[in-house]
C-alpha cells in the first residue's frame, strides 16, 4: 500500500484565484447570467429568490429542478461556458 | 431555441467580418480557417454569406483578448468565460470577443501547423520517431540553432518530413514589423531583453523587438506560443523545466500537486522553490472552431438554448464529428429562412428504385466462383438510417456515373444529373453478395466496367454479378504491411492510383502489378490536402479527397480548388 500523500495547498504567485465557496460561486454565477436579478421599480429592490433562481438555472442546463444547490449544479457552474447571459439580454 | 428580445437578426444577407487580431496559441492559419468553417455552418443552412474585410467596419468584428478587453464583460483567466459575443446591430453589437487567457486549439491539444522545412506547411505530427525516440512536442534536438521542429509524419527516420514549430526565432504576428523574427538582446526603455516580454503592456501579450533597439527602432511584433509553453502563472510562454523542484521534491513531469483545482502545472526553472516561477501545463485546450460557431450564432441573432446537443446551449463540450443540431438550424432559419437550393433537412428515402442492370461482360479473368444474380433490384433496407445523419463513410466511389456512398453493410446512391439528395440505403450484399460490411475503397475500370472493391488486406473484382476474389493486395503488389487500401482513382485507361496512408501507389490494371517507382508520398505528388486523407475517388473531372466530413477537391492541374462539406455538397442533404 501506498502512503496517502498529504496535499498541501500552495498559494501561486500571479495565479487566479477562484477559490470561494459553492454559495458565493453559486450567488456570483446566478447574477452573472441573469438569473438572479435585482429589479428596481419606484425605488423598491426585490430580489429573485436564490431558489427561484437556481430552478429556472437548473431548468435551462437540464438539471432536476430541485431550487438546491446540489452537487450536480455546483458541477454544472464550474464547466466552461460563453459568457453570454442565459436571461435577459 | 431562443432569440433576443425583439427577435435581433441583420438586415442584410451580405453579412461581413473582420478578424481584428490573432492569438498566439495557433498559427493566424488555422484561426482565419477555423473562423471560416465557423461562419459556414450558418451560411450552409441560411441564405446568409459572409465576407472578409481586412479593414474597416465589418458588421461582425472578432478579437482576442484577455480580463479587461474594452467592453464591460471582462474575461475571468483560464477556463470559465471562454467568449461572448453581442446580437445583431450597430457599434459593438454583432461582435465577437474570445478569450485569450485560453488555450485555444482545435479542441484534442496542441495544434502545431509547420513553417518552412519541407512538409509544406504540414501539421505536426505527435507522436513522432526521431533518432529512434518517440516525441510528444516540437523539439529542439538534432538542432544547433535551438529552433524548435517536429515532424509531420510518425516516423521521421523514415519518412524525413519535418517542419519548424512556432517560435520567436522564426516569426512574430502581429505588431509592425511584417511577421519578422525576434532579434535578441533587445533594448526597451534603456534595459535588455534577452527573450520576449509583457514589459510595456497591460494585455498580457508577449512581444520582442525585430531590432536590437526599440527605443531607436520602434519596430515590433507579438512573440507565437510554443506547443510546450505554459498558460497563465508568471512565466507565461517559457517551456516546462523538467526536472524541477517542488517542496523539496523532484518531477519529472506535469502535477497537481500544491493545487485544490486539480489543475496540471509545472515550474519554468529547475528549482520552483527557489524561483516561483510557474504556469499551467497545455491541456486539449478549446476548439475554436466549436466556439466561434457558437459565438456566431450570438452574432447572427440566436441565445442560448436549453437543448444539450445544441450548439448553442450555453455550455462548452468538445465534439469531434460536428454536425449542426435541429434546434440550432430551426432558430437561425427562423430568422432567415431557409438555404435556397437543396433542402437543408434530411430527405425522405425514396420508394424502392430498380437499380440499373449489370451489364455482364466476358473476363479473362477466372473467377474463384460464381454468384448467380438473384434479383437486380435494389430496394432501401432501413429507412432509418439516414445517410444525412452519417458523419463520415467507409467509402466513397463513382459506379454507373452516380456517387456511392458505403458505410457498415450499408450504400446510399446519389444521381450525379439530379440534386434530390441521397437514395437509400442499400444493402450491400443484396447486391455484392460476396462483399463484407466494410468497404474502405472501391472504384469501376472504366474501360472493362469491372468494379474493384478493398477491404482490409483483400479485394474483390465484380464483373456484374460474377466475382473474382477475394484476393490479397500483396498479389498486387502492395507490401506486406499495408492493412488497408483507402482511396483509388483511375488514371487514363490503365492505371489506378491506390492510397493507403500517407503514401500511394500506381497499379497497371492490365498487368495487375504495381508499376515501379512507387509508393510515392501523397503530399508531395498532391500539395494541399490532407496527407492523412481517409478516402480519395474520382467524380466530374476532380480528384476528392476525404478527412472527417469535409473535402479538399483537386482539379486536374494539381490544385486544390475546393473545401467543403460531404454532406451538403456531394450528398445534397
Amino acid at each position: 500500500w501506498s502512503v496517502p500523500i498529504k496535499t498541501i495547498n500552495v498559494t501561486f504567485p500571479g495565479d487566479i484565484i477562484k477559490n470561494m465557496t459553492d454559495m458565493e460561486r453559486a450567488e456570483n454565477y446566478l447574477k452573472k447570467f441573469g438569473y438572479l436579478d435585482t429589479l428596481h421599480r419606484s425605488g423598491f429592490q426585490s430580489m429573485v429568490s436564490t431558489s427561484k433562481a437556481l430552478k429556472k438555472m437548473q431548468k435551462q442546463m437540464g438539471l432536476e429542478e430541485t431550487g438546491e444547490l446540489d452537487e450536480a449544479t455546483v458541477e454544472v457552474m464550474k464547466r466552461p461556458r460563453c459568457g453570454v447571459p442565459d436571461v435577459g439580454n | 431555441y431562443k432569440t433576443f428580445e425583439g427577435d435581433l437578426k441583420w438586415d442584410h444577407k451580405d453579412v461581413t467580418y473582420r478578424v481584428i487580431n490573432y492569438s498566439p496559441d495557433m498559427d493566424s492559419s488555422l484561426i482565419d480557417d477555423a473562423f471560416a468553417r465557423a461562419f459556414k455552418v450558418w451560411s450552409d443552412v441560411t441564405p446568409l454569406t459572409f465576407t472578409r474585410l481586412f479593414d474597416g467596419t465589418a458588421d461582425i468584428m472578432i478579437s482576442f483578448g484577455r480580463a479587461d478587453h474594452g467592453d464591460p464583460y471582462p474575461f475571468d483567466g483560464k477556463d470559465g468565460l471562454l467568449a461572448h459575443a453581442y446580437p445583431p446591430g450597430e457599434g459593438m453589437q454583432g461582435d465577437a470577443h474570445f478569450d485569450d487567457d485560453e488555450y485555444w486549439t482545435l479542441g484534442k491539444g496542441p495544434a502545431v501547423k509547420t513553417r518552412y522545412g519541407n512538409a509544406d506547411g504540414a501539421m505536426c505530427r505527435f507522436p513522432f520517431i526521431f533518432e529512434g525516440k518517440s516525441y510528444t512536442t516540437c523539439t529542439t534536438n538534432g538542432r544547433s540553432d535551438n529552433l524548435p521542429w517536429c515532424a509531420t509524419t510518425s516516423d521521421y527516420d523514415r519518412d524525413k518530413k519535418y517542419g519548424f514549430c512556432p517560435s520567436e526565432l522564426l516569426y512574430t504576428f502581429g505588431g509592425n514589423a511584417d511577421g519578422a523574427k525576434c532579434v535578441f538582446p533587445f533594448t526597451f526603455q534603456e534595459e535588455e531583453y534577452e527573450g520576449c516580454t509583457t514589459d510595456g503592456r497591460t494585455d498580457g501579450y508577449r512581444w520582442c523587438a525585430t531590432t536590437d533597439s526599440f527605443d531607436r527602432d520602434r519596430k515590433f511584433g507579438f512573440c507565437p506560443s510554443r506547443d510546450t509553453a505554459v498558460i497563465n502563472g508568471n512565466s507565461e510562454g517559457e517551456p516546462c523545466h523538467f526536472p524541477f523542484v517542488f517542496l523539496g521534491k523532484k518531477y519529472n513531469s506535469c502535477t497537481s500537486e500544491g493545487r485544490n483545482d486539480g489543475k496540471l502545472w509545472c515550474s519554468t526553472t529547475d528549482n520552483y522553490d527557489e524561483d516561483k516561477k510557474w504556469g499551467l501545463c497545455p491541456d486539449q485546450g478549446y476548439s475554436l472552431f466549436l466556439v466561434a460557431a457558437h459565438e456566431f450564432g450570438h452574432a447572427l441573432g440566436l441565445d442560448h438554448s436549453s437543448i444539450r446537443e445544441a450548439l448553442m446551449y450555453p455550455m462548452y463540450s468538445y465534439v469531434e464529428d460536428f454536425s449542426l443540431h435541429k434546434d440550432d438550424i430551426e432558430g437561425i432559419q427562423y430568422l432567415y429562412g431557409r438555404k435556397t437550393g437543396p433542402d437543408p433537412t434530411p430527405p425522405q428515402p425514396k420508394p424502392p428504385t430498380t437499380a440499373p442492370m449489370p451489364d455482364p461482360t466476358t473476363s479473362e479473368d477466372k473467377p474463384d466462383h460464381t454468384t448467380l444474380p438473384t434479383t437486380t433490384t435494389t430496394r432501401p433496407v432501413d429507412p432509418t438510417k439516414d445517410a444525412c445523419k452519417m458523419t463520415t463513410f467507409d467509402t466513397i466511389t463513382v459506379i454507373e456515373g452516380n456517387l456511392h456512398f458505403f458505410k457498415d453493410g450499408l450504400y446510399w446512391t446519389v444521381s450525379s444529373g439530379s440534386d434530390s439528395g441521397p437514395k437509400g440505403p442499400f444493402s450491400i450484399s443484396e447486391r455484392w453478395s460476396d462483399l463484407p460490411a466494410v468497404i474502405d475503397s472501391a472504384f469501376e475500370d472504366n474501360l472493362t466496367k469491372k468494379v474493384y472493391f478493398f477491404s482490409g488486406p483483400q479485394f474483390w473484382v465484380y464483373t456484374g454479378q460474377s466475382t473474382l476474389g477475394p484476393r490479397g493486395i500483396v498479389k498486387l503488389g502492395l507490401e506486406n504491411d499495408i492493412q488497408k487500401v483507402e482511396g483509388s482513382v483511375q488514371r487514363g485507361k490503365s492505371k489506378v492510383l491506390l492510397f493507403s496512408g500517407e503514401k500511394f501507389w500506381r497499379l497497371d490494371l492490365k498487368a495487375q502489378k504495381i508499376d515501379s517507382g512507387y509508393p510515392r508520398f501523397t503530399a508531395s505528388a498532391f500539395g494541399g490536402v490532407p496527407s492523412d486523407a481517409h478516402d480519395v475517388f474520382f467524380y466530374k473531372g476532380h480528384m476528392y479527397f476525404c478527412r472527417d466530413r469535409f473535402y479538399w477537391r483537386m482539379n486536374s492541374r494539381r490544385q486544390v480548388d475546393r473545401v467543403g462539406y460531404v454532406k451538403y455538397d456531394l450528398l445534397q442533404c
